[in-house]
């Protein structure tokens, strides 16, 4: 209340109390996507299967799940300073790439924000193969839209004998991919001899979907001084 | 730092709890299950002023000499939040994308007067 002499804050004793109730609501509504940076709440058309998004959590937080699917989430520290997030993001399923090497990542990203990669992983899940014995190495690029252009960003030699999650290491290759300021992330994968084995978004098998993670922070520009 | 009862009029903290669930956002924010949306409210008498937030600093000294001396007039005071804490959230964004980040500041945890 502007009130002269009085404190400048919000009042909402002259309210009802199930008036008061609402714009309490509101006020927290507003708070938190404040707080997000989000100008409305996102809408989920299409949500994740559950084993995906458990499976995904698990390993990006072994430990410290709990069984009803929710995560024990850690008592943030001095790591609070950084504005860190950390970011989960699931290959589309519905990407139609004739060569079936393709993966596609989406991200929104505000157009003044500027975000430091801090690390980034690619998990990948290669089937078993019966037939291949040796080693064998999955290569990983970063595909340019609207050209066949490609950067090596990433590889790895691995057995295939038994099924398994393969991670990649793919921090630069994001970091220049939210440098350009794009919103859609292609990655090819190569696998000579084994490309069948990679398991790329396939509807049929929602816990072994591809997924990117990524902690990022938001840069600080030059001109943050703040007066007290 | 008060906690608010039916009665007191005196600066306090307002406990206030979201249920995600109750205003149909769990299909977004995976966790928590819910907001400590608290507050303060209530009123700042002179005596009060100045307590407990910035009990031992210089302005509190200088608000302790005003009152001291009944220069009451230049001072007004404010019941406001004097300790908060983070809150961990995880949530899908606009591409639906799961992300996790600690909001600083979120919980207010006392109020005071200033």
């Amino acid at each position: 209340r502007g009130e002269p002499g009085g404190c400048a804050s919000c009042g909402t004793t002259g309210l009802a109390r199930g008036e008061q109730e609402q714009v309490l609501i509101e006020m927290a509504k507003q708070h938190i996507l404040s707080k997000l940076h989000l100008s409305e709440r996102p809408n989920i058309t299409q949500p994740v299967p559950r084993a995906t998004l458990i499976n995904a959590l698990r390993k990006l937080h072994a430990g410290r799940l709990r069984k009803d699917g929710t995560l024990e989430l850690e008592k943030p520290a001095s790591r609070l300073r950084e504005r860190g997030y950390e970011m989960v993001s699931f290959a589309d399923t519905d990407f139609s790439d004739t060569s079936k090497s393709g993966l596609a990542f989406q991200f929104s990203k505000e157009a003044d924000a500027n975000f430091q990669v801090l690390k980034s992983t690619l998990w990948l899940y290669f089937r078993s193969s019966e037939t291949i014995k040796k080693k064998v190495t999955a290569r990983l690029f970063l595909a340019s839209t609207g050209s066949s252009n490609r950067t090596f960003i990433s590889q790895k030699k691995f057995e295939v004998a038994q099924g398994s999650w393969h991670t990649f290491v793919v921090t630069q290759g994001v970091q220049a991919f939210f440098d350009r300021g794009d919103k859609r992330l292609q990655l090819e994968v190569e696998c000579q001899g084994c490309q069948n084995l990679a398991v790329l978004g396939s509807q049929s098998e929602p816990s072994r979907q591809p997924f990117l993670v990524a902690q990022v922070r938001l840069r600080e520009d030059g001109h943050n001084i703040r007066k007290r | 730092s008060l906690d608010c009862d039916a009665n007191g009029s005196v600066c306090c903290k307002n406990d206030f709890y979201i249920k995600f669930r109750d205003i149909d956002w769990q299909d977004w924010i995976i966790a928590p299950e819910g907001y400590h949306m608290n507050y303060c409210m209530g009123q700042c008498p002179q005596h009060l002023a100045g307590s407990p937030g910035i009990a031992s600093s210089f302005h509190a000294a200088v608000l302790n000499q005003l009152k001291a001396n009944g220069i009451h007039t230049a001072v007004s005071s404010c019941c406001v939040p004097t300790q908060r804490r983070p809150l961990s959230m995880l949530y899908f964004d606009s591409t639906q994308n799961i992300v996790k980040t600690d909001i600083p500041d979120m919980i207010v945890e006392a109020c005071g007067c200033t």
